[in-house]
Order: structure tokens, then C-alpha cells, then sequence
């Protein structure tokens, strides 16, 4: 099993992600957490994005803009979420 | 053509003319109603600024974009959270319940010319907000005001002007207004701007330059990639994107240097692909333009061509196989435009005879290939190398070419007697405006 992103940590990291589209909404079936690989590469987007450093990790520069003024729209349009057949999560390649 | 149909669907207005009003104000706020109103005017104007788009203020319930300042959770599944934070918000043009609705969050100290790090700029956050209700997206570029986050004031509401990156990218949704405008054409435009008229050139009037609405068209050219539809002694003109450049045609011989004043009409006209000259065709005569500028030592007889005294219906010249196509009636002849001859066998019977009406108005040769044959107010696209007709013809000129929208009058199929002119001219003002009370913004 993928280790849990410790969200006590970064929970406001990984909610402001997925507010602004970087991260794909908790599956409220599952309930599955977030594993930290997908915060990780989340925060890789978030941080190109925005023209800083990707470090991958919520250092500084991130949460300073995170915690920054902005519009409430998403960054990251909702596409087409993947496919999901017999419980399992398809992805285009 | 289509991706225009598709364009008006998805992500932009079809509409031009739009209207806005502010529906609702913050509660406390260091603002004045006015100041509030008048900063969304010059919000907006910033993006009229660089589109054909015109945004005229409304004070019924009905607005295209409308402006509230809201509390925390509004039911619109972006709640604001108090003070910092969401700022503002605002829907996509294609967004079916939402489009045009503009949020700003009214817990927040919205302020106007303070110190950059007291409260947060409103028309800042403004231009922002109406290039979402416009379509554009959020952008990575640090320069761009369509960036997310908020970056502070933008200076002067009447000084500021969008950077280069958000010019681009609203102009690829909605073209620039410099092309769509009756202005002096921008200097990059390939064909030289038109001289000034001179003093005893007969004025303007509007009742007096044809309808693109309603009329048939004389002559259709692709000239470096613009097209140009001539009716009378007027033309319209689209960009290489298709995109009219002005809903008023403007004089023939204003802008084509030499062509006579009295010339009623034009038969057909070309870009000949070996120089690129601009070859104007009607009666018996022709001329040769470079650019815009006529040639010395014409016009000239198109018996030059070896073509009939009488002149010809239409024309075009087909990058395909080099050639110029002329045509007369039921006849057409086919000239080599390198050995400057007319065909072995020329004329010979259309080959459009079967598929279509002749005698045709014009016809012209797309840049790929493909051919459109026009009469009336109606038009035939042919295939590229076998020039068949393709199936779902004939179509409306006005509609696809000359963004007539509307009813077209008289409906192509049931021919009518002319309405009109006052019928034929739809009222561009938009919506009556009712108005509450007047504020002179500038």
C-alpha cells in the first residue's frame, strides 16, 4: 500500500490543490487518501505553473503563494475525468 | 467555417454588443457605488480595447455579464472564505447556467489608487475577473493579468492597457479590433494603407453603400490570403482568419488606386500566382494592380486574353495546376499563365454546366485547393482536384462569409421583392436601454 499523505502535515497543501484543480478531488466512494507521490507531482505542476522553483515539496515560495490573495477559479480546468471501470481507475496513456 | 459555429458554442460570445450591470454592492465598503460602476467600465474597456467587442452598461434585470458582491457560501459551488484568500471569481462564456456571471468577494477591502499594500485593487482584480467571462483561462505567465494570483494595482484604469500575451490571447478568440474596424489599417497589413479621398470624392452615406446582409456579390478574390467580396463600387474584406474587418464595406476606388470612380461594378477579380499582381476585370476591359496601385498602361482590352469583347462572368486562378480559369455562360476557357496563352481547345463547355446555375457571379480558389463557385446570395464548394460538387451546397454567403446571423432577408429560398432598407438593417445598438440614471465616467 502506498504510504498516506500525512495530512495532519499538509492537509491545507493538499485541499488548496485540489481547490485549484492540481490534484483530482478525493474519491468519495473509496475514501482513498491521497498517496504523497500524487501531492508530490501536484506540487511539481502547481510550482511550474506559477514560476517557481520545483522542488516538489511545500517549501517557502509554495506556501507563500498558496496562502496568497487569488481568484477562485481552478488553474487546472476539470478535463475528463479518467475512466473507471470494475472499481479500477483507467488512465489514458 | 465550422470551427467559427464551434467557437460561438465553446469558449467566446458570438455577440459583439454586450451588456453588463452591476447587480449587487458590498455592504461596507470604501467605495462608492459610482466608483464601483465606473471601475467595471473601465475594466471592461480594457478588453474592447483589443477586440471588436463593445460593452454598453444596462439598468434592467437582464445583463450578459452581471456583477454581485457576495457573502462566504453563495450557492455556486465557490464559496468565499471571508477576508484574503478567494478573491473573486467569475463563469466561461460556455458555461450554460453561469456565463457572464462575475463574483467578487464583498469581505474583502476592495480599494482604488490606495498603496499597494492596503486592501485589494478592484479594477485590477476586475480585468481579471471579465477576461474569464470573456473566455480566457488562468496563465502561468507572471506578466499576464489572467494570472491567478493577486499581484497588487495595475496603476491607472485610464493608462492601463493589456500586455502582449493577453492581447494575443483574446484576439485569438475574438480577432482584433484593428481588423475589424473602419480605422487605418495596422502597418503589418500586407496591402499599403488606402490614400485619404480626395476633397470632391462623393461622402459616405450610409443609405447609400449595399447591405452585406442581403445583397448578391459581384466578384470574390483571395488576395494574400485576406478575401475580398466586391458588390458595386464597395468591398468587404476578411482577415486570414475569416474574420470581417468591418461590417461597412468600404469604396473600391478609395482603395485600389486607379480602379475609375465610375466604375459600376467589377466581373471578377484574381491574384495571379506567378507575381502576384491583382488582376480587376469589367466589360471589355482589365487592369493590373501591384498591391494596391494600379499599373501604368491600363486598363487594357481583355482581348488581350484572347477572351471575348464582352468581358467575362467570372475567374479564378488555380494554384493547383498554374492556370486561369475564365468564364462566360455555358463557356470556359483555360490560360496558361506562365507562356501568357489561352489553351489549346479554349473554350469549351463549363464543366459546371451539370451541377450548377451559370452563369456564375465569381468563383474563387481557396488556399488549398478548393474552389467556391458563387451566384446570387448563394455558394458551391467544389473538391480540390476533382472539383465535384461537395454534398450540403448551396449555403448562405452572408451567413458563412459575412457574419449575418440573423434572418436573412428575404429568406434565400422564397425570393421576394426587395424589403426595405430601414427592415434590412439590424439595429446594432443592442438591447433599449432603460435607463436609471446617467454617470459620465471619464
Amino acid at each position: 500500500r502506498s504510504v498516506p499523505t500525512p495530512a495532519d502535515e499538509s492537509g491545507e497543501v493538499v485541499a488548496w490543490l485540489m481547490q485549484y484543480g492540481y490534484l483530482p478531488p478525493a474519491d468519495p466512494i473509496t475514501g482513498q487518501l491521497q498517496t504523497w507521490e500524487a501531492v508530490t507531482s501536484a506540487i511539481r505542476v502547481m510550482q511550474r505553473f506559477a514560476g517557481i522553483p520545483e522542488t516538489g515539496i511545500p517549501d517557502d515560495a509554495t506556501l507563500g503563494l498558496i496562502r496568497m490573495p487569488r481568484c477562485s477559479l481552478p488553474d487546472v480546468l476539470p478535463e475528463k475525468l479518467p475512466e473507471r471501470k470494475n472499481g479500477r481507475l483507467w488512465r489514458k496513456r | 467555417r465550422k470551427s467559427r459555429g464551434r467557437r460561438s458554442a465553446g469558449l467566446a460570445w458570438t455577440k459583439r454588443n454586450i451588456s453588463w450591470k452591476v447587480k449587487t454592492y458590498p455592504q461596507e465598503a470604501w467605495l462608492s457605488r459610482e466608483t464601483i460602476r465606473v471601475l467595471m467600465h473601465y475594466a471592461l474597456k480594457v478588453w474592447s480595447e483589443a477586440t471588436p467587442l463593445t460593452f454598453h452598461e444596462v439598468g434592467g434585470p437582464r445583463a450578459d455579464i452581471s456583477v454581485e458582491f457576495l457573502h462566504l457560501d453563495h450557492q455556486d459551488g465557490y464559496p468565499f472564505d471571508g477576508p484574503g484568500g478567494m478573491v473573486a471569481h467569475a463563469f466561461f462564456p460556455r458555461d450554460p447556467q453561469r456565463a457572464g456571471h462575475v463574483h467578487f468577494d464583498s469581505d474583502e477591502d476592495w480599494t482604488f489608487r490606495s498603496p499597494d499594500d492596503y486592501g485589494t485593487d478592484l479594477f485590477a482584480v476586475a480585468v481579471h475577473e471579465f477576461g474569464h467571462s470573456l473566455g480566457l483561462a488562468h496563465s502561468p505567465s507572471k506578466r499576464s493579468i489572467m494570472r491567478p494570483y493577486y499581484q497588487g494595482p495595475v496603476g491607472d484604469p485610464l493608462q492601463y492597457q493589456l500586455q502582449a500575451d493577453d492581447c494575443v490571447d483574446i484576439q485569438r478568440l475574438y480577432g482584433s479590433r484593428v481588423l475589424h474596424s473602419t480605422e487605418k489599417p495596422e502597418s503589418s497589413s500586407l496591402l499599403p494603407d488606402p490614400p485619404s479621398l480626395p476633397h470632391d470624392f462623393p461622402a459616405l452615406r450610409s443609405e447609400e453603400f449595399p447591405d452585406r446582409c442581403s445583397s448578391s456579390i459581384d466578384a470574390v478574390a483571395q488576395i494574400r490570403g485576406e478575401t475580398f467580396f466586391f458588390k458595386g463600387q464597395y468591398f468587404w474584406r476578411l482577415t486570414h482568419g475569416r474574420h470581417l474587418t468591418s461590417l461597412r464595406p468600404a469604396l473600391s476606388a478609395a482603395f485600389w488606386r486607379g480602379l475609375p470612380r465610375s466604375l459600376g461594378k467589377v466581373d471578377t477579380v484574381y491574384e495571379r500566382h506567378t507575381d502576384h499582381r491583382i488582376l480587376f476585370f469589367s466589360g471589355p476591359l482589365y487592369w493590373v494592380f501591384k498591391d494596391n496601385g494600379v499599373e501604368e498602361g491600363y486598363p487594357r482590352p481583355v482581348t488581350d486574353f484572347g477572351l471575348p469583347q464582352g468581358g467575362v462572368d467570372a475567374a479564378f486562378s488555380w494554384p493547383h495546376d498554374r492556370k486561369t480559369y475564365f468564364f462566360k455562360g455555358g463557356l470556359q476557357w483555360s490560360y496558361d499563365e506562365a507562356t501568357g496563352r489561352m489553351d489549346e481547345g479554349s473554350p469549351t463547355h463549363t464543366a459546371l454546366g451539370g451541377q450548377l446555375p451559370t452563369p456564375v457571379d465569381d468563383m474563387l480558389s481557396g488556399s488549398d485547393g478548393e474552389v467556391y463557385v458563387f451566384k446570387g446570395r448563394q455558394y458551391w464548394k467544389l473538391e480540390r482536384h476533382s472539383l465535384k460538387l461537395e454534398i450540403g451546397y448551396p449555403r448562405s454567403i452572408a451567413r458563412d462569409w459575412l457574419d449575418c446571423t440573423g434572418e436573412l432577408y428575404p429568406p434565400l429560398s422564397a425570393p421576394t421583392s426587395p424589403p426595405t432598407r430601414a427592415k434590412l438593417q439590424p439595429d446594432w445598438r443592442g438591447p433599449q436601454l432603460e435607463v436609471e440614471r446617467c454617470v459620465c465616467p471619464s
